[in-house]
């Protein structure tokens, strides 16, 4: 099964895939993470340093992305995750997106994606357009990852059009929501019902998952018997559940707005 | 003079960019601000409500952008300051900062530019390519808008790269960072340090600010003896400064998460 994991910037996309990934290597799965952000420190929990990039690599084959292989970028991790990263562009010339789109092109070319019992993709959503979206083109399905505030479900909304929009030429659908951060979830229970779309699980704000960020480390190193760990699980039960037959509702903004400006 | 602010998606570029406007009114400048956002509310405590936007008058003009008169795009406040709203491009299709780009276009076509003492655009800074990067061809400065945090600092780094990079085909320099929800600066002195670029202010967690956006009223309305004023103040004295003759040094990445993992 292949997912795109969307959400704003710094919303806990890859505290959270990366920690998931740890869990079903765990369990015996194949699992092949992406990390499709200009940060390029998606798969840092699972790897424990930052991975050379595809971005960098393409730099020395002076961007002929054919000369690329395999063993180049992606990498083996001590938890069973194998990972990849993009990279970031170089900032203000052509495309942001640009090396996010090469990347998949890549590994779709080098019959990658079909070797792997999960694949993960983890990428930026504050805008969704151009490389970006590419990884959109070659999911199963979405998952929105936000918090139970304005600029994170305002972000959910867009990436949730752009889901509808790849949808009407590729087999991508929008599966779910993922609270983060979640210490209320008012707001999310009004965007998800509004949006019929489902409310997947909403993990608590948690000093565990920060340290996992921080020390390099998934929660199964840190702490074992973590109520975190169950959380993920309900995530995990979720990739494994048919797609409800409606379709997600895109809000208009101006609604979204009101909701916001009402509580 | 022509200043884009730029920084991460809800870092307050907004809440301080309105304030600074309605200051520098209320002193009798004649100030345009021009939002450049997606979420299209950079204007929202000058004008009280949601202006309508570039987007949607270009979806009503078949998007022949000839046909926009500057009545149709600018709005008059009541604090003095005219705004325009770009907004927010079709999620999913297409360049994402198409519609930014366009904005600035016909503002430029319209002659607009060069009527005001000071025109602000305020810049969706996550990632600075296509659209996204036009308002800078047209500034003179960028300020950056960054918090005391990885992200907004990893995303102020690569904001700092575009400068750099249209500043060889144009006449912008990077004139300094405007810290938000201060409430420490270490990190951000770090950076300023390393990449040889002024910390304008520390702007601190406040209440007033966020009921400024949240009530659609500049902080003059809501409390004008507020502390927050005079830093606003800083800032706008920052404004009448002649530029340091020294360049920024943009961080590589990789240092850049050093500097972080250390703390
Ligand atoms: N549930 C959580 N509780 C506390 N901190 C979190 C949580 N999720 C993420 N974080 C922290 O938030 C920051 C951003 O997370 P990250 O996964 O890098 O976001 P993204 O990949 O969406 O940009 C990291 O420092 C991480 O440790
Ligand atoms: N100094 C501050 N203290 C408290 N809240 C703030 C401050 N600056 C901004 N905010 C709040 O943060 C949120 C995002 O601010 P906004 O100006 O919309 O960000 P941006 O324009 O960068 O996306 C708003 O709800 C605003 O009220
Ligand atoms: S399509 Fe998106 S990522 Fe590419 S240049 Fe336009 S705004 Fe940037
Ligand atoms: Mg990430
Ligand atoms: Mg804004």
């Amino acid at each position: 099964m292949i997912v795109a994991f969307y959400g704003k910037g710094g919303i806990g996309k890859s505290t959270i895939v990366s920690n998931l990934s740890a869990l079903l290597a765990d369990k015996g799965r194949k699992v092949l993470q992406i990390g499709c952000d200009p940060k390029h420190d998606s798969t840092y929990a699972l790897a424990g340093y930052l991975v050379p990039t595809v971005t960098e690599l393409l730099a020395k084959k002076k961007f002929v992305s054919e000369r690329i292989s395999a063993e180049e970028i992606i990498f083996k991790t001590a938890c069973g995750v194998d990972v990849v990263e993009a990279g970031g562009p170089e900032a203000g010339k052509g495309c942001g997106g640009y090396v996010v789109g090469e990347t998949v092109e890549i590994l779709k070319r080098l019959g990658i994606l079909g070797q792997y019992d999960y694949v993960f993709f983890d990428v930026l959503g504050d805008i969704v357009c151009g490389g970006f979206a590419v990884p959109m083109q070659y999911s199963d399905r979405v998952y929105i990852i936000a918090g139970n505030d304005f600029d994170s479900i305002f972000a959910a909304n867009r990436i949730s059009a752009a889901v509808a929009e790849k949808g009407h030429f590729h087999t991508v659908r929008l599966a779910g929501i993922i609270g983060n951060r979640c210490d209320e979830a008012n707001f999310l229970e009004i965007f998800c019902k509004a949006s019929q779309v489902t409310l997947v699980t909403c993990i608590p704000t948690s000093e565990l998952l920060k340290k996992s960020r921080q020390e390099a480390k998934t929660i199964f190193d840190l702490s074992p018997k973590s109520k975190i760990i169950h959380l993920l699980g309900e995530i995990a039960a979720h990739l494994m559940k048919d797609l409800r037959s409606v379709n997600a509702r895109i809000i208009p903004e101006r609604e979204l707005f009101e909701i916001f400006a009402k509580e």
